[in-house]
């Protein structure tokens, strides 16, 4: 675990009592080394490191815990708070339909979370319906209207620009009373001017009070240039961590979060309508560690 | 940056810099930058070079190739969620059919919505014909009738598209264990081409991934898909060089032409951008 691999570190300095600052640059390299190896960026983690320096340089060692545990103490702490702790459901406009755009790199997992947050607001009293602006990728459409139908959500698509199809369907939620209406939107390079700027087109098109950048919890450390740049090209509330169920120690929620200084709203922990959670920070905080 | 000559102090650093953000993983970037070092280059191309040199002695020394010599070959590929397989095997036979070659694909995601329309869709695009399971079907089953159907009709290869899958649900790893065992009970040698579909953009995970599928089946090969984002794939040098097994392909964005093969110097050269 990080804190015997900092206890080791720290027994062949020799020291005890206070933490000197030979000790905290042996633990503080531990630590480096655990956050790389869960992926967080390594500019992040060189940020980290010397947030954590400067709340243990000179700490007295609490007589409950080793040198060890008071340093990754310290790191939980300022990753539980780093992470944040925004209010981390759907928020809900006070005027109807509540529009949730979602976007992010191929693969991610959007026409999945597209569903799955349409679940979420009907358990919590709403009348959701997706829309499948996805008109790239072959049956991308049939896959949303798909999971609609088995979920009994209110599916909608169209031909043509997907800024059209939005519009119209923000009309359609209008007359038929459904209040929440989620964009999927096709996956796509952060790099891709054309495709950035047809988000810009959707976005201002219709009313959008959410956009959610959906990513990988696996994402290496891609993950701050692929954040940065769909905040800087179309503006992000939030993002969704995916496939949370997997092994990965998804240090990409510590990147995203610090680069763009937006919250992670949900957690994606499997395939199923019904696996999607709020965002945790202290058990993300605890998974990054090992 | 940094990176203007080796004979500047911060340029090692800098360098175990660019091999992080590459996703090589701390220790390898350590490795491989303390190699660079002991070799002393004096300008920044000789540096350039020494890291292309320690890249590709890191990488596997296996054939890069395709082993479709038999008739017909069995390509079997799979890779966690939204890794890009699918696209693949689209991409894969829409190649072999402009190299001379009858490439049947099989539809055997018979788990995720619209997975077989999906593949059935890019078959016909690529002018390629395809075998379709049905949504719920047994997918090994799938795989079993469509090679019956390729030997009998004259294809000469067979390219299989299965559900994806964490390497964490043993369920389904053993569920495509399945797969493979009756793929070779099908036609003897099969498959002929094990292939895991990384997701260039994931980071020290796809080691894992590989390790666990590796394991499960035994690969012939990786693909490492989504190569035109930004991210550089690092993670597949760890897994050439512990697993010994060869990346064979590289995708390169989203049509059916973005399909390469890989190619060692170019993914070091990458790597330095
Ligand atoms: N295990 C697991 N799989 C997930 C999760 N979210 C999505 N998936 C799977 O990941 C794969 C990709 O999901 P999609 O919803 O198609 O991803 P996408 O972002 O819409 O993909 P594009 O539209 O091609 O960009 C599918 O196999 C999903 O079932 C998750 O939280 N856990
Ligand atoms: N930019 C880019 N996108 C790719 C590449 N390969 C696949 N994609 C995209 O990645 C997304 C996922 O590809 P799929 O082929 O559906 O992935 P999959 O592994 O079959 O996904 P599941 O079956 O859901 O597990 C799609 O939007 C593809 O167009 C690539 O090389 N570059
Ligand atoms: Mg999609
Ligand atoms: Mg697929």
């Amino acid at each position: 675990t990080l804190t015997q691999r900092i206890g080791s570190a720290l027994h062949k300095l020799g020291g005890r009592g206070v933490l000197r600052p030979e000790d905290i640059d042996a633990a503080l390299r531990e630590v480096r080394l655990a956050l790389l190896e869960a992926d967080v960026n390594f500019k992040v983690v060189k940020e980290f490191s010397e947030r954590v320096k400067e709340r243990t340089l000179g700490a007295a060692v609490l007589q409950s815990l080793s040198p060890a545990q008071q340093v990754v103490k310290v790191v939980h702490e300022e990753l539980v708070a780093l992470l944040g702790d925004e209010a981390r459901g759907l928020r809900y406009s006070a005027r109807p339909p509540t529009v949730v755009m979602l976007v992010g790199l191929q693969g991610a997992g959007k026409t999945t979370t597209a569903i799955k947050l349409a679940l979420l607001a009907r358990r919590e009293g709403h009348r959701p319906v997706v829309a499948g602006l996805d008109l790239r990728r072959p049956a991308a459409v049939e896959q949303l209207r798909t999971l609609a139908e088995r979920e009994k959500v209110g599916f909608t698509t169209g031909h043509g620009a997907v800024e059209e199809i939005a519009s119209e369907a923000v009309d359609e939620a209008g007359q038929t009373g459904s209040d929440v209406l989620i964009l999927d939107t096709a996956g796509r390079l952060h790099v891709d001017d054309e495709l950035m700027a047809e988000l810009r087109r959707l976005k201002a098109a219709v009313p959008v009070s959410e956009t959610l950048l959906v990513a990988d919890a696996m994402t290496g450390q891609d993950a701050v240039n692929v954040g940065i740049a769909f905040e800087r090209a179309v503006g992000i509330d939030g993002f969704v961590l995916t496939k949370l169920d997997g092994d990965a120690r998804g240090g990409a929620a510590l990147s995203l979060r610090v680069a763009t200084g937006k919250p992670v709203r949900f957690a994606g922990v499997g395939e199923k309508p019904a696996d999607l959670e709020l965002f945790h920070p202290d058990r993300m905080a605890s998974r990054i560690l090992g | 940056r940094a990176l203007a000559s080796p004979l500047d102090p911060a340029f090692y650093a800098g360098l175990e810099e660019l091999l992080l953000a590459g996703d090589v993983g701390p220790s390898l970037a350590a490795r491989l930058t303390d190699s660079v070092r002991r070799r002393k280059p004096l300008t920044l191309e000789e540096a350039r070079a020494a890291l292309e040199a320690e890249v590709v002695a890191a990488l596997s020394a296996k054939p890069r190739s395709l082993e479709l010599a038999a008739n017909p070959s069995v390509v079997l590929l799979y890779g966690v969620n939204g890794a890009g397989k699918t696209t693949t095997v689209a991409k894969l036979a829409s190649g072999l059919k402009q190299a001379g070659r009858r490439p049947l694909v099989v539809a055997a995601d018979t788990f995720r919505a619209a997975g077989i329309e999906q593949m059935v869709a890019w078959a016909e695009r690529a002018g390629v014909e395809a075998f379709a399971g049905k949504p719920g079907g047994d997918a090994a089953a799938v795989a079993f009738d469509a090679i019956q159907a390729a030997r009998g009709r004259g294809f000469d290869t067979v390219l299989v598209d299965t559900a994806g899958r964490l390497q964490t649900q043993h369920n389904l790893m053993e569920e495509l264990r399945k797969v493979a065992r009756v793929v070779g009970r099908a036609l003897e040698g099969a498959p002929q081409e094990s292939l895991l579909v990384l997701d260039a953009t994931l980071g020290q995970n796809s080691l894992a991934q590989a390790r666990a599928f590796n394991t499960a089946l035994g690969l012939t090969g990786l693909v490492l898909a989504k190569m035109d984002g930004t991210a550089r794939g690092g993670s597949v040098i760890a897994i050439e060089s512990e697993l010994e097994v060869p990346t064979k392909l590289i995708g390169l964005g989203e049509k059916l032409e973005d399909l390469y093969a890989f190619d060692p110097a170019w993914f070091a050269r990458a790597l330095f951008g």
